[in-house]
């Protein structure tokens, strides 16, 4: 199954 | 001292119907540029963005940057008790724990103040950078709601296909599968009723449809969406909001082990 990606890992901490 | 006052109170009513669900509490950022949030759901899947611009406030008075912890949920009950034709003006001193909602109906022969508790909230701010899109898809809001309604009554997940020869939502479920092609077409008679394909190369990514739907809340501010995908980036689905900014939701796409 295809696991659902976080937000977090592509846009970074300002 | 803050004082924003929105002719168009509505347009303040549908952007919390079209976040309320996906975002608990949030800080409202006040600058001289407008009114903004970031927010992250709370599993960190999707992210809004929503600015109202300075500019679309009749009145915008911002001393100083300030942010203000609200939860979403209780700004939606204060914001349900304005008319859908109010004018809206949201207050708030510095270094104060309370905003105040003041409506004043369109003849001024009823005016309402509304104070609310303000939280404080820890918030991640996230950089989003400049993505140059591979593909671009505006098409109709309620088009793009009932493709992912009808989807969802079949499965969990949408895969959007995008090349030149149109845009595929397919999905599949226990009780079978389905697919929804949307090709370009600029021949209506208004402009909003188009769909638009723009296509640098092709793309396919997979999303849960319960973030989508939830996206669709915010159709009542615009007649048309902007899907915007690059393979192996979140999608941006953005509705403008007339006149004063937009609202995006960003959504990280699900991936192949």
């Amino acid at each position: 199954d295809a696991q659902q990606g976080r937000i977090s890992s592509f846009f970074k901490k300002k | 001292m803050l004082e924003l006052r929105l002719l168009q109170g509505s347009l303040l009513k549908k952007v919390l119907e079209a976040i309320k669900d996906l975002v608990t509490d949030a800080n409202f950022d006040c600058s001289a540029t407008g009114f903004s949030l970031q927010a992250m759901d709370s599993s960190h899947v999707a992210l809004v963005a929503l600015l109202l611009r300075a500019e679309g406030f009749e009145h915008y008075r911002c001393d100083r940057n300030l942010s203000m912890g609200m939860n979403l949920n209780n700004m939606s009950k204060m914001l349900k008790c304005a008319g859908n034709d109010d004018i809206i003006t949201i207050k708030a001193d510095d270094g104060g724990d309370t905003v105040t909602f003041m409506f004043e109906s369109p003849n001024q022969d009823k005016i309402s103040d509304f104070e609310m508790k303000l939280m404080d909230i820890d918030s991640e701010h996230l950089g989003i950078p400049e993505t140059e899109y591979e593909a671009i898809i505006r098409m109709p809001s309620q088009e793009f709601a009932r493709i992912c309604r009808d989807l969802s009554t079949i499965g969990d997940t949408v895969v959007i296909s995008a090349s030149k020869e149109g845009v595929k939502f397919s999905t599949k479920g226990d009780i079978g599968s389905a697919n929804v092609v949307c090709r370009q077409n600029t021949s209506v008679d208004k402009p909003e009723d188009a769909t638009v394909i723009e296509i640098q190369q092709p793309v396919s990514l997979t999303f849960a449809l319960r973030y989508m739907n939830s996206f669709t809340k915010a159709t009542p501010l615009s007649n048309t969406v902007t899907v915007s995908m690059s393979n192996e980036l979140p999608v941006v689905v953005e509705y403008k909001i007339a006149e004063m900014g937009y609202i995006r939701f960003y959504l990280a796409p699900k991936i192949e082990e």
